[in-house]
């Protein structure tokens, strides 16, 4: 999960 | 980056250029839900805010800042330059019917509880629902013009793409984001209406006009 990524998406 | 996310965002973009020819070439925002446009414009300066504390990429960056200008210019457009033209009295959907339980939302179910997360959070449910005054107002006029149902599709589009990015990623990642892919499936699916119309009437020539 991306929890800890940062969001990389728009 | 992978194809479906780049097609998304592109599509994604074209949506936000064509409601700018729309109102541009005709001097006019009838038909167009200002209701809509504010709720997106809350929807890119609480998901951005990002931009001041994180940087991913130039085109990440450069993206981000077309879509809040953007979305602040059509705003100007309509509730300024072309004021005349804003259709208000078709455009009575009550905002806070959706900026309240997507706040609440965001509070109960987020990763993280910290501001800027519960932001992006709110952001995202916004962004679901965002369309809704829009398709209101398509829904009590009964027609759009169809330069405004291309910009629906392209804008519709966006998000179905992305849902295939996020099954891609899923597989060539592992990466996934529960939230995001909860709201951008219940986003797509306001759209299958519309869909359906624009593929069986504009894309046959026809104006998207509901039945009476």
């Amino acid at each position: 999960s991306s929890t800890k990524d940062a969001h990389d998406e728009l | 980056m992978n194809i479906f996310r780049l097609a998304g965002d592109l599509s994604h973009l074209l949506a936000i250029i064509l409601l700018l020819i729309k109102i541009w070439k005709t001097r006019s925002c009838a038909g167009i839900s200002g209701k809509s446009q504010i709720l997106f414009a809350i929807v890119y300066v609480s998901r951005y805010l990002d931009l001041v504390t994180t940087f991913i990429s130039v085109y990440n960056t450069f993206m981000k800042l077309v879509f809040i200008s953007t979305s602040v210019a059509t705003i100007y457009l309509m509730y300024v330059k072309f004021k005349a033209t804003y259709d208000h009295n078709h455009d009575s959907f009550r905002i806070e019917f959706l900026l309240v339980p997507c706040f609440l939302l965001a509070l109960l179910i987020n990763n993280a509880f910290t501001p800027l997360e519960i932001l992006w959070t709110f952001s995202i449910y916004l962004e679901a629902v965002a369309i809704l005054p829009q398709l209101f107002l398509v829904s009590k006029t009964g027609e759009a013009e169809s330069i405004t149902s291309h910009y629906l599709f392209a804008l519709g589009s966006y998000r179905a793409l992305y849902l295939l990015n996020w099954i891609y990623r899923y597989y060539a990642e592992g990466h996934y984001d529960l939230i995001a892919i909860f709201a951008g499936a219940i986003q797509t699916i306001l759209y299958c209406d519309f869909f359906y119309l624009y593929i069986t009437k504009v894309l046959k020539g026809k104006k998207l006009q509901l039945p009476a």
